[in-house]
């Protein structure tokens, strides 16, 4: 099913993320300027990268911010999903508190504060 | 979201995916199957046409007229030697026995290699994605570094060659007669939707070595429970037979099939489960256990069978994996075929452990470090020295004599238009 290997997919690229950022000891957002800016031009990669970053790079910056882990980033933006009557799927050890409300906690943190713009994206 | 669907890209788009569907080249004007772009199941994948315009010209066919006035076989041998008149293909290749080398293999044999570096945040620069769109137009395999068809050098520096490469010495008449047919998630039972991508015409063509390398998915599936759908031994053994059938009406009269057993994956939990993966290195994390739980709860692991901490499974799965390559030996013992001989290899990942370890190195270097699953490309070339040495103890004739003229082909023709 395409949409978990989506799921996989995005759970590798927060996490790359997480740790450029951490590696780098940058914000989130130069640490996905930075891996966009790794990409080669071909095949649309580099442009794909801003893209997509310019459409969740926002919610990703907050909730890393909030040390929310790739899992959660993940479900929050939806290519993750546990269908219901079966296990939930996560690759880092779970939050302490119940899942729902760390998802619920990941939605207010979301809803705050206003949209970043990213100054060399323009 | 699909890009495809752009009117201007709606041509493309359905040449590529016909190209992948069908594991065709997708850049072959003279639609000979072999192509001068190397992705897109290119070069990379089967020996380099030297005349795209020409569907009478690619590698692996018995020379036009001794080649005297074009390379119709695009071995680099052509044209007539000014002191007698002689054509070099007939001087230096006649009574040589040139043959090809051909893999129907899945993804270990097209070699499925995720590069660590484009995971890893502590070394990532500017060079880390240089080869993502070559990898990603190529499935994500790395067929001309593979152990059965690898015609650039090794990355890993490790001194063994690929299978072709060998070939190529012993013969240089041999040069670009390579055809890596295989496909991620290949199996006994899905091999009919690709085989007819093969390119041997049995009259017009040498004679190939044709190894049958389905070595997991018939064993590996992605469900919770795998075993159900496990390829069962009498389904196996049809589909086989099947295969077998198209290779007896499809290869040249003195050619060679070789079926290569299953492995007993059990080793892959044993040596990995509790290193750490590339994600979980930097804040030790994440270990294979952990990864390989993920990739089976959105039951998108490449083989929940062996990926797994249940002893049980694991051992399920190798006894299945076991039956089946009995199923190989009874039919390489059983039967004949007009224009093949049929032999039987076992797949002993055990025996290359042990070399690796007599370098002093260690058992889980031997695997795909993204994927925890795969042979990595050291495993791949030190499977194709075993499995070359085995071949040249038991059965010699299938691997040909050393060519006399080697030295004077390579005198008289350099590297032969190289790869």
């Amino acid at each position: 099913n395409s949409n978990d290997h989506i799921c996989v997919g995005c759970v590798v690229v927060v996490s790359v993320i997480e740790q450029l950022a951490q590696v780098h000891n940058s914000t989130t957002q130069a640490a996905m300027e930075t891996l966009c800016s790794y990409l080669p031009e071909k095949l649309f990669l580099k442009s794909a990268c801003h893209l997509v970053v310019r459409i969740v790079g926002p919610d990703i910056i907050k909730l890393l911010s909030a040390d929310m882990t790739a899992d959660v980033v993940c479900h929050h933006l939806k290519f993750c999903e546990q269908v219901p009557g079966q296990p939930l799927c996560h690759l880092y050890p779970l939050p302490k508190e119940a899942w729902k409300l760390t998802l619920e906690n990941a939605r207010q943190i979301v809803k705050g504060s206003p949209t970043l713009k990213y100054s060399r994206m323009s | 979201s699909d890009i495809c669907s752009l009117p201007f890209l709606a041509k493309i788009c359905q040449e590529i995916k016909s190209a992948i569907e069908h594991s065709v080249p997708f850049k072959d004007v003279d639609s000979d199957k072999h192509s001068v772009f190397p992705t897109l199941r290119g070069y990379h994948w089967r020996g380099r046409d030297c005349n795209d315009s020409d569907d009478m010209v690619y590698p692996g066919r018995r020379p036009d007229n001794w080649d005297a006035h074009q390379d119709s076989n695009c071995n680099g041998i052509w044209g007539v030697d000014p002191k007698d008149g002689i054509p070099y293909e007939k001087k230096f290749c006649e009574g040589s026995q040139p043959r090809g080398i051909i893999l129907l293999g899945d993804s270990a044999g097209a070699h499925f290699h995720f590069p660590p570096e484009w995971i890893t945040a502590s070394q990532m620069s500017l060079k880390s994605f240089f080869n993502l769109p070559t990898a990603l137009t190529n499935e994500l395999n790395w067929p001309q570094l593979s152990g059965a068809t690898g015609f650039l050098n090794s990355t890993s520096g490790i001194k063994e060659k690929s299978i072709y490469l060998r070939l190529r010495k012993r013969n240089l008449c041999n040069h670009r007669d390579y055809q890596n047919i295989s496909k991620n998630g290949a199996s006994s039972q899905n091999l009919e939707r690709f085989i007819e991508s093969l390119s041997r015409n049995a009259l017009l063509d040498q004679p190939a070595i044709v190894i049958y390398a389905m070595i997991g998915n018939d064993v590996c599936g992605r469900k919770t429970d795998p075993v159900p759908e496990m390829t069962t031994p009498e389904k196996f053994y049809s589909k086989v037979m099947e295969t077998l059938e198209f290779l007896n009406s499809h290869l040249p009269d003195g050619s060679h099939v070789i079926l290569y057993g299953l492995p007993n994956g059990t080793f892959l939990w044993d040596y990995l489960h509790d290193k750490y993966h590339p994600l979980g290195q930097l804040n030790k994390d994440v270990t294979y256990d952990q990864f390989y739980s993920f990739l089976s709860c959105l039951q998108v692991t490449p083989c929940h069978g062996w990926m797994s901490s249940n002893q049980t499974l694991r051992a399920l799965t190798s006894e299945r994996a076991k039956q089946l390559s009995d199923t190989l030996k009874k039919i390489a013992t059983s039967k004949k075929f007009k224009n093949f001989n049929l032999f039987y290899v076992d797949f002993d990942f055990q025996e290359i452990v042990k070399e690796w370890q007599k370098r002093g190195r260690q058992p889980w270097e031997l695997f795909e470090p993204v994927d925890g699953f795969h042979p990595n490309e050291v495993a791949l070339l030190l499977l194709a020295d075993v499995f070359w040495n085995k071949v040249q103890r038991q059965w010699p004739d299938v691997l040909g004599k050393e060519n006399p003229f080697n030295p004077q082909i390579e005198q008289v023709f350099g590297d032969q238009g190289g790869h």
